[in-house]
């Protein structure tokens, strides 16, 4: 099962509409696919129409209350299936802040399922707490999206430190596999300069960074209403607007993202 | 001095380009103004083209050391006065944890200062942590930038309910007068759903809540990729692109800021 987080602790600038649309995308290309809501403001759970009763059970239950990851996984789509947050989340920082290994409570809730799906994707919330740490130490790769502006970049280099502490400290495998701009207006000239920046950045990374060889992909979101529409109907992409740009963004994504050579 | 938080934990909405530019904006209009960063981000000192230097004091010091707010802020233009963020201002809200009215040390800070400046804006981080606890009682009115977009509206009760918290617990005077759409693409049908539903929902307030009487300004901030530039080059829209929609759009909202009736 290759395993992705899809972070930045930067608000706004795709992580959610990625993790959602991202996962669809590869259901539709054949693969069965794990999406884990991390955030306490549970968009990717409103994002696939999920609507929470007082009785189900959310990563909440499975971090804190020791529930296992198949009591809480619903199956939303053909091969996609779901671990809803809910607002009760924002109290699981502090409920594992005095708990030995508490940074890899995701990750040994997860062990169990490597078989049962070829991909897990784990939106995480614009923050790099305790949640976040557990979505790093649970898997091999590291997608960030990112929204080419000047203010963007400028949490970067504290994102590619938590990475790194995080792959010294608990999880040797880890590393930045993907960036992928989001909300991309490739006709301007601020944008040009940043893909170069970035790039650039990425090119030149010491071999013992966890973003060494790390892809750019060249597939770039572009902004398109649609994705911003979708969620109000608790759709994703694909079941709103299949023929437009953001459709079509997320599908060749998809296709780059399964055309990456895998570490043997 | 007319005090105004601009606020909403929801990330990348907004708050830092509509703090700046309305700011440079009433400057233009001949107002004094005291612009505040509260963000550890930094990003409206950023924006302005501050460079700290490691003896240059921040709101870091008049919050935790007691510094006066006349040992930081620095004129950026000719009437614009800024008070610098840095990055060791996440460590604020650990530090401030302890103390007694420790969400009023920001209040307390600015009472010297009121015949100083005619308006004073805050711009706040993207939480609703300690710091913008401060923000919103050391202010009067609040400011809530918001894109038209419906996973943007999510946290919206969220917001309205610390503001009332802080209103009914230490500062009775405080609400909401204004909301500002930002980034906003009037022309698709989600914005406008958007913009009737906020203004409905305004319109329908209960005299006794925190955000009666509240304008849903008419000027909303369009796209425009120099809002996005300009902060790159350490400049306000004025100095980037005078001409530019960008430009147009927070003049217009200074205009109608400026015209908006003052409780008595
Ligand atoms: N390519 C796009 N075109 C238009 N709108 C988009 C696009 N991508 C995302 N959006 C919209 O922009 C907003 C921010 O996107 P999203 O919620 O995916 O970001 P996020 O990084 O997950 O935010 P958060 O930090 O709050 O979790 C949402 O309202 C979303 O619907
Ligand atoms: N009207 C606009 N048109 C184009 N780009 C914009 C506009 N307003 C803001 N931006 C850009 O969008 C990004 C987010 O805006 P901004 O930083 O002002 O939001 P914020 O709410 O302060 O974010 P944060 O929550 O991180 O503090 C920035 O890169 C900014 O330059
Ligand atoms: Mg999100
Ligand atoms: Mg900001």
């Amino acid at each position: 099962m290759r395993t992705i987080a899809v972070i930045n602790q930067k608000g706004g600038v795709g992580k959610t509409t990625t993790a959602v649309n991202l996962a669809a995308a590869l259901v539709r290309a054949g693969q069965r696919v794990l999406l884990i809501d991390l955030d306490p403001q549970s968009h990717a759970t409103l994002h696939v129409g999920i609507e929470l009763g007082s009785e189900d059970r959310t990563i909440y239950d499975v971090l804190v209350r020791g529930a296992a990851i198949a009591e809480t996984a619903r199956l939303v789509d053909d091969r996609l299936t779901v671990v809803p947050a809910h607002l009760d989340l924002v109290a699981a920082e502090i409920e594992l802040a005095d708990q030995p290994e508490r940074e890899t409570v995701l990750a040994r809730a997860l062990q169990a399922y490597h078989e049962h799906y070829d991909l897990m994707i784990i939106d995480c919330a614009p923050s790099l707490g305790l949640l976040s740490v557990n979505a790093l130490a649970a898997v091999d790769e590291v997608f960030i999206p990112l929204q080419p502006h000047f203010l963007a970049l400028q949490g970067l280099s504290k994102l590619l430190e938590t990475v790194t502490m995080v792959r010294d400290a608990l999880r040797p495998a880890l590393r930045v596999s993907g960036v992928v701009f989001c909300m991309s207006e490739s006709a301007t000239r601020l944008a040009q300069e940043i893909y170069g920046d970035v790039e650039q950045f990425v090119r030149s990374a010491e071999p013992e960074t966890a973003w060494a060889g790390a892809i750019v992909f060249n597939t770039r979101i572009r902004r398109n209403i649609k994705l911003a529409e979708c969620p109000s109907f608790g759709k994703t992409i694909f079941e709103y607007a299949a023929g437009s740009h953001g459709a079509e963004d997320y599908r060749t994504l998809a296709a780059e993202v399964l055309a990456m050579a895998q570490p043997t």
